[in-house]
């Protein structure tokens, strides 16, 4: 059951805040309905464990105090801002930092796993 | 077409219609195939398209359409890049080799592509990460893709069946049971193996499926195209231990050696 891995990636993407201030909104919306997204994959393997019936329980009172509703965007992976890699000169350098997926696995042990796929022939 | 899934497993299948390639809440790729004009051994060309969603203040939605003898290196739209957004560039195009070889890099998400032209056909492979790929709204239903799940049991061609059929001496046709059309009487066995080991010497899946497409239409271009999908590996998968694969009952030479 990796109800736990859910609670730490809602703490990271809203910086741990219940209260968001109010043009946060949006983005706390989203990182509940990604908290809500990731409790149901869990939920084959978690039914039973008080963490995760306390997860589910939690995420409906917060949207239900934020008015978020439950279709909509989801939070994107949280990406943290460094300075642009040195030589891309054509990278805009005040591009949005969650336009950079990588750097936000700087700050995480585990850099992102690839996958690859490929087709070919006719 | 031959495919390499995102769990490295490797199958040819019989396809026709629209086939998702990759199908998640940030990219869609798909290929249609139209039906085989009636007599021919083969289908006619593939129509590839890749949508870019949009994807908050990094890039609008963004569509890639490439076909025989058009592999354009701008969107749909013309656009070279994410388009207005302040993170526009998050997303760019880039030809390699004119009407040949274009590599999209799509960088907010992690996510680099390769479009081929190679001979008469088109080849695709992607380099994504595995929080992109399994970012599905409803996996059950969307993880059907060919990247995730390879193509339905009852699509796949068995390349063991067809070489058993093809090494018999002199029978260059493929076998009554397997289900690969065979092509016109241009291609002896020998001759397929020979022109496949000089682009592709080791003897893994990529040589297995050029002798395969070799015998099957007498075109010898699809060297080509299986040498290009293994250097498409070498430069985008993470593990350079899988580079090859390897039929389920053969183990590499090394290994087979290693282990007596």
């Amino acid at each position: 059951c990796k109800i736990l891995k859910c609670n730490s990636e809602f703490w990271s993407a809203t910086a741990g805040s219940h209260a968001p201030a109010p043009d946060d909104a949006p983005e706390f919306c989203a990182a509940l309905r990604t908290y809500a997204l990731c409790t149901r994959r869990t939920a084959r393997t978690c039914r039973g464990d008080l963490a995760y019936h306390s997860a589910v329980h939690g995420i409906e009172d917060l949207m239900s105090q934020h008015n978020c509703s439950k279709d909509g965007p989801t939070s994107q992976p949280h990406l943290r801002t460094l300075p642009p890699p040195p030589g891309d000169s054509q990278e805009r350098s005040d591009s949005p930092e969650i336009c950079h997926y990588e750097k936000s696995f700087h700050n995480r042990a585990a850099a992102p796993n690839y996958t690859h796929c490929g087709l070919f022939g006719d | 077409p031959h495919l390499r899934t995102f769990t490295d497993r490797f199958q040819t299948c019989k396809v026709q219609g629209a086939w998702p390639l990759i199908d998640n809440n940030y990219l869609n790729v798909h290929l249609t195939f139209q039906p085989p004009v009636p007599g021919s051994w083969a289908v006619s060309s593939p129509h590839l398209t890749i949508i870019f969603k949009n994807f908050q203040e990094c890039v609008d939605q963004k569509v890639y359409q490439a076909e025989m003898d058009e592999l354009p290196a701008a969107f749909a739209d013309g656009s070279k890049n994410g388009g207005d957004k302040h993170g526009a560039n998050s997303l760019k195009i880039t030809e390699k080799v004119s009407g040949q070889h274009v590599e999209i890099q799509a960088k907010y998400i992690g996510t680099t592509i390769v479009v081929r032209q190679v001979g008469g056909y088109l080849t695709f492979a992607v380099r994504m990460p595995e929080e992109v790929v399994n970012a599905v709204e409803d996996r059950d239903s969307q993880g059907l893709y060919l990247c995730l799940r390879g193509c339905p049991l009852n699509q796949q061609i068995d390349f063991q069946a067809f070489r058993a059929g093809a090494e018999s001496p002199g029978a260059h046709r493929l076998p009554a049971a397997s289900p690969a059309p065979s092509a016109p009487d241009t291609f002896p066995y020998e001759t397929a193996v020979a022109k496949c080991k000089e682009k592709l010497p080791v003897e893994d899946l990529y040589y297995q499926a050029c002798v395969f497409d070799l015998l099957t239409t007498g075109d010898v271009n699809f060297t080509l195209a299986a040498y290009y999908a293994l250097e498409d590996v070498k430069m985008l998968h993470s593990n350079k231990d899988k580079l090859h694969l390897y039929e389920r009952t053969r183990e590499p030479p090394g290994r087979a050696a290693a282990a007596g």
